[in-house]
């Protein structure tokens, strides 16, 4: 595993973390979009099918595991916690779930590398998690007052995908055959979604004011 | 451990 792949898992814990935190001691779910996660939920169900049946390593186990159960955990706090849940912005948080996981399974239907229910799961995942941040953009731009834990989510995701590219990179020049063209594309459009956002995150942090994005 | 489809990525 080399120094991109590792840094760019860790970021993506560090996202979960900083999730996790928020809603369990602040009991607030303000500014979450209930949608990406409930999105994120379902793309790891999918990607991780192979579970148990696939071991690669026991890091691969266990960070699987972080995912899976995390992704559960916030929908639920969202959804059932009867402190967080009242935080939940429900009239803004409007993305229709379905105008994203419909395309993308006909797509993965379409486009993959081999027509195996496992392999067409697998593609579903990495076209699903490339549109999932979506709402969660959405609502942040039609929210005023974007709080630090939120706006560190989402940059901690989107440091995720960079360093995810910067992994595929390196090993497509270190080892023979890494080829993934669904992978790369999926991984690439992901990463310009968060081009914006990042722009104006660092705009506010070199500026030292509060994160707002323009509706 | 790492296998050849990539698929050792999360």
């Amino acid at each position: 595993m080399n120094i991109f792949r590792f840094s760019g898992d860790m970021t993506h814990l560090m996202s979960v973390l900083v999730l996790l935190l928020k809603i369990h001691t602040i009991k607030s779910c303000a500014g979450i979009s209930l949608k990406t996660q409930e999105l994120y939920a379902l793309v790891f169900l999918a990607r991780y099918l192979d579970i148990v049946t696939n071991f690669i390593s026991l890091y691969n186990t266990i960070m699987k595991l972080i995912f899976l159960g995390s992704s559960f955990m916030i929908v639920w706090y969202i959804r059932r916690h009867r402190i967080v849940r009242r935080s939940y912005d429900k009239e803004h948080d409007t993305f229709r779930h379905l105008f994203l996981v419909l395309p993308c399974f006909i797509l993965a239907l379409l486009i993959n590398e081999r027509s195996a229910f496992k392999e067409i799961m697998w593609t579903f995942s990495l076209y699903l998690e490339a549109v999932a941040i979506l709402p969660q953009l959405v609502l942040l731009q039609r929210t005023k007052n974007i709080d630090n834990l939120t706006g560190q989510y989402v940059f901690f995701l989107g440091a995720y995908r960079a360093l995810y590219i910067c992994n595929w990179i390196y090993r497509y020049f270190t080892e023979p055959h890494y080829v993934h063209w669904i992978t790369w594309i999926s991984g690439l459009v992901q990463t310009l979604l968060y081009a914006d956002f990042f722009y104006y995150y660092f705009n506010s942090w070199k500026n030292n004011v509060k994160l707002q994005l323009p509706a | 451990t790492e296998d050849q489809n990539g698929k050792d990525e999360l």
